[in-house]
């Protein structure tokens, strides 16, 4: 039999790695070591995303630096142009002035800060509230790691008070915890937002007077837009609950925007807001003949109270 | 792993810088609101 008519079974294995080499193979005596291979190169690859995240850290963080910065500026500014304005035409505007300027900073309250994130962190809350009244009764805090953003304005003797609550997009409940029970008793959609309106008195009602209405900002759905109407004319129905704020707690302002606790490089910075709003908050309080006989009236309300209790 | 809680801290970091600039923008458009409004 001719041997040159069989079927070729070689299996070329060929362990000549010269030979190997030269055809563009790759040399099969080198397969062994390709899993060590592949971690070689994969630690550099490691190595070197580390630096880059490291990189990009550090510049996020400066960047956040230089944000927080900013935003002190332009707050002190904000704050500074706002109580400067105000006390210039308390001071000097005529009667009609007064109206009107009363009237413009109304609707500034209320048109600027629509829609606003402002707020962010660790239940702390910018307010800001027009000449009739600074009193602030509504608890606007709605749990430790929340925040709102509040709005106050007095047409006549019922005051009105707007809250930003942030909340979860997927929470449909329409619900502002706020220390006071309430009744719902309406829900109606807005041309202007497709979210519903809930409709709420105090259940304390009718000797309370409050109404409280909640609908999702259209402007930003991840805020809750709870406005009410007049002062509660009793207390909490959780006074020492986690949902309410403390009486101190509600007089703070601040531009808080994460919990503190996670961020200890941040809590200088947050400070310096703080305190920066704080102090023009408390100057611009304590400027309002108002503002203290409301306080004297609370804190006389609450020893009038206590041999009751 | 390591590369983990650095991660972690970018995100968080990142997140941060977000609401700080909408805060920022927000800050903005209320001063030129007030300054527009006061003109």
């Amino acid at each position: 039999m001719d041997c040159s008519s069989y079927p070729d079974t070689a299996l070329d294995l060929n362990t000549n790695p010269m030979e190997l080499d030269f055809s563009g193979k790759r040399p099969k005596r080198e397969e062994p070591n390709t899993a060590s291979a592949d971690m070689e190169m994969k630690w550099p690859v490691k190595a070197e995303g580390s630096s880059m995240l490291k990189e990009e850290l550090n510049r996020v963080s400066t960047e956040n630096k230089r944000l927080a910065e900013m935003l002190t500026t332009v707050c002190e500014n904000y704050y500074a142009l706002y109580n400067h304005l105000d006390e210039l035409l308390s001071r000097k505007g005529t009667e009609d002035d007064k109206r009107e300027w009363s009237m413009k900073k109304r609707k500034l309250d209320l048109d600027e800060f629509v829609g606003c994130t402002i707020g962010f962190g660790s239940g702390k809350t910018e307010s800001i509230s027009s000449d009739e009244d600074h009193h602030h009764p509504h608890p606007h805090h709605h749990g430790d790691h929340c925040e709102s953003f509040k709005v106050t304005e007095s047409i006549g003797k019922s005051k009105v008070s707007t809250f930003y609550v942030p909340t979860d997009i997927s929470d449909t409940s329409l619900t502002v915890k706020d220390g006071y029970q309430w009744r719902k008793y309406g829900q109606k959609v807005t041309r202007d937002n497709p979210s519903p309106r809930a409709y709420f008195r105090c259940s304390f009602a009718p000797s309370c007077p409050v109404k409280k209405k909640v609908q999702r900002s259209g402007e930003n759905p991840l805020f809750l837009v709870a406005t009410y109407e007049g002062t509660h004319n009793h207390p909490s129905s959780n006074p020492s609950g986690g949902d309410m704020p403390s009486q101190a707690g509600s007089n703070r302002v601040a531009l808080d925007v994460v919990q503190s606790g996670q961020r200890p490089v941040q809590d200088k910075k947050e400070t310096t807001i703080q305190e920066v709003l704080v102090q023009q908050m408390a100057s611009s309080l304590t400027k309002d003949p108002n503002f203290t006989a409301a306080l004297a009236a609370a804190i006389s309300g609450r020893f009038l109270e206590q041999p009751r209790t | 792993p390591a590369t983990c809680p650095l991660m972690e801290e970018l995100n968080r970091v990142s997140a941060e810088n977000k609401k700080l600039a909408e805060m920022l923008t927000l800050m903005c458009e209320n001063y030129n609101a007030l300054k527009n409004q006061l003109m």
